[in-house]
């Protein structure tokens, strides 16, 4: 059988990793980030014997199945610890590029939190989108929650802070504050958010992201990161057949864990993520 | 580093005097990774590679062109052939149905195309189809005022075929009726057979699907879904104003044949810009 007891070469090597990249490209793994774990898969394997009870295709992909994990299995947070442990109220805030899932992903979050008898806070702190205070009014209100929100265009730290007071005030446990899409590019928007963090001094700022985007994914996150440093990762929409190979690139290139991913619209759609679920989702 | 990709090429192409079998294997490999990173469906990605390659070995330049245009020209004339070439919106009466994933920008673009179309002396009028998300018909309202056009919806009704049907009999003597309607995927079945019903009810003489240039390998099957469901005829690209390259949206004009008639710039009404296939192809190329 071909491979038994010889050496790998770099010949032997490139077409099976091939045919392995591509399965990563198509899952949405950034190309940089392939290309990077290409070369510490060639790097560990070249030259290396291989049993006689392997063929190469399998060492090949085995080396290849660890990279990606070790890429994944970043020392992550488990949030619902951290809230128990630290001071409250604890406040925590979402911030993310347009569409994303933010709103939505407080909502399930929020949710979550009231199942384990946590009391929460909203704050509408995006104060600019169309619909954006009663989108978030009407999840409040589903959720027997109170909303922290002032007019449309009004200060989004304004209401971050609030928020926070209130909830200290009121011996609320956790402060979820909404911020306003905003493109990485933006550099007012990016600005107005490193006000809001400056402002609020959040304990956790979690990047919501959606597991449909690409190769932007990464540029977002570091961005983002830059801007105002992540804590934790949330990648949304993964139930739109997404492989949300973005979840690799991201915690490559930000490293970052990915706390959850969101998995449909509705309160109970947000899932812990699970690095090895995710090894297999990219290779299946 | 991601400017690299056409530009290297094309330095190569105009730093060499003739085409030569090798110079095009670099180009066109340097062009393979711009159009990966870009978000190209990979396998789009490599037969248009292999095209590209094929065309500038086998074809002459045509008169007074140097070889070095003519590869340049191969490569926005493949990309044009996909994504239309100055198709636009007719300035007529029309039924307008908007469709496309969760977050898109589906609601936003209502109220742009809603002020495009006032604008042009058309009435307008848009139609809250969208039944399920939270304040959907809020957003529409206060987009539809921002757009100067008015609104139809049933905030408490879910059946959104209902709500499209009585829309369209408020508005039947409008000339331009825009349809908003709910974020889906292709693995919702209930909303797919939403989707078909509202598109029964509507009789839409134009299906837009609007999608986020930052969309990746999904887009290319979740397009394909729409078109299968609907028949989608125009796309829409939004969030250009970010930097996706928005190889995901080709992907998805490639899957349906639909040409893309605007690009989305911004969060206001005014961010609507009609598309230009040459700035977007060097854009997404590097
Ligand atoms: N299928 C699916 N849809 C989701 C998920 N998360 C959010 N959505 C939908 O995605 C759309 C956008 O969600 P929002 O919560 O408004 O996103 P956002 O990031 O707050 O958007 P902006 O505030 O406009 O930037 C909505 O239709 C949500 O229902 C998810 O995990 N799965
Ligand atoms: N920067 C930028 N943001 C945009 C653009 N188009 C829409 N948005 C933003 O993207 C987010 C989502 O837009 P929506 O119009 O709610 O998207 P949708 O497709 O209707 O979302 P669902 O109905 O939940 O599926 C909002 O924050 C918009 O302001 C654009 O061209 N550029
Ligand atoms: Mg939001
Ligand atoms: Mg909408």
């Amino acid at each position: 059988v071909d491979g038994w007891g010889s050496k790998l070469k770099e010949n032997k090597i490139e077409p099976i990793l091939w045919d392995l990249k591509v399965a990563l490209l198509e899952a949405d793994v950034a190309l940089p980030v392939v290309e990077e774990i290409e070369e510490e898969v060639k790097d560990n394997l070249l030259n290396k014997k291989i049993g006689r009870k392997y063929s190469i295709e399998d060492v090949i992909e085995t080396a290849l199945k660890n990279a990606v994990k070790k890429a994944l299995d970043l020392e992550t947070i488990d949030l619902y610890d951290f809230i128990k442990n630290t001071e409250k109220p604890v406040s925590i805030m979402f911030v993310g590029v347009n569409g994303t899932g933010k709103t939505t992903t407080i909502a399930k979050i929020s949710h979550n939190l009231i199942k384990k008898n946590y009391s929460c806070v909203l704050a509408a702190s995006d104060t600019f989108r169309a619909g954006a205070l009663e989108q978030l009014q009407v999840h409040a209100n589903r959720l027997g929650v109170k909303l922290i929100k002032h007019s449309k265009g009004s200060d989004p730290a304004a209401v971050g802070y609030d928020a926070v007071e209130h909830a200290r005030a009121r011996r609320k446990d956790v402060v979820l504050i909404d911020t306003a899409g905003r493109m990485q590019t933006n550099t007012n928007l990016m600005d107005e958010m490193k006000k809001i963090k400056r402002v609020v001094e959040p304990d956790l700022i979690i990047f919501v992201g959606d597991a449909l985007a690409g190769n932007d994914a990464v540029d977002q996150a570091q961005k983002f990161n830059e801007a105002v440093g992540i804590d934790g990762v949330i990648l949304s929409k993964i139930d739109a057949d997404a492989k949300g190979g973005s979840a690799l690139s991201i915690g490559h290139a930000v490293g970052k864990p990915i706390l959850f991913v969101g998995t449909g619209e509705g309160y109970d759609d947000l899932e812990h993520f699970d690095s090895d679920w995710m090894t297999d989702r990219l290779f299946g | 580093k991601l400017k690299d990709g056409l530009q290297n090429a094309m330095k190569k192409v105009a730093n060499a005097s003739h085409i030569d079998k090798n110079l095009v294997s670099e180009v066109v490999k340097d062009v393979q990774r711009a159009m990966i990173e870009s978000d190209m469906n990979v396998n789009l990605a490599l037969e248009l590679t292999q095209k590209l390659k094929e065309r500038a070995l086998t074809e002459k330049p045509p008169a007074g062109m140097t070889s070095k245009e003519h590869v340049i020209k191969i490569i926005y004339e493949e990309f044009v052939n996909i994504l239309g070439d100055g198709v636009e919106l007719k300035l007529r009466p029309q039924t307008i149905m908007m469709v496309g994933l969760y977050g898109m920008g589906k609601t936003t673009t209502c109220g742009k195309l809603g002020a495009y179309f006032q604008k042009r002396g058309l009435n307008t009028a848009l139609v809250a189809g969208d039944t399920h998300r939270p304040a959907a018909y809020e957003q529409l309202e206060q987009v539809a005022e921002d757009a100067g056009v008015p609104i139809y919806g049933s905030p408490g009704e879910s059946r959104a075929p209902k709500v499209v049907r009585e829309g369209l009999e408020k508005f039947k003597e409008y000339d331009v009726v825009i349809i908003d309607t709910s974020g889906r995927h292709s693995l919702q079945d209930e909303l797919i057979k939403e989707i078909k019903r509202i598109r029964k009810v509507a009789q839409p003489d134009e299906v837009i699907l609007t999608i986020d240039a930052s969309v990746g390998q999904q887009a290319g099957p979740q397009a394909e879904a729409f078109h299968d469901a609907v028949g989608v005829t125009k796309t829409i690209i939004t969030k250009i104003d970010g930097s996706a390259k928005g190889g995901g949206a080709l992907s998805a004009v490639a899957a349906t044949d639909a040409p893309v008639v605007f690009v989305g710039t911004g969060e206001r009404i005014r961010d609507l810009e009609k598309f230009d296939p040459k700035r977007f192809i060097s854009r997404l190329l590097g």
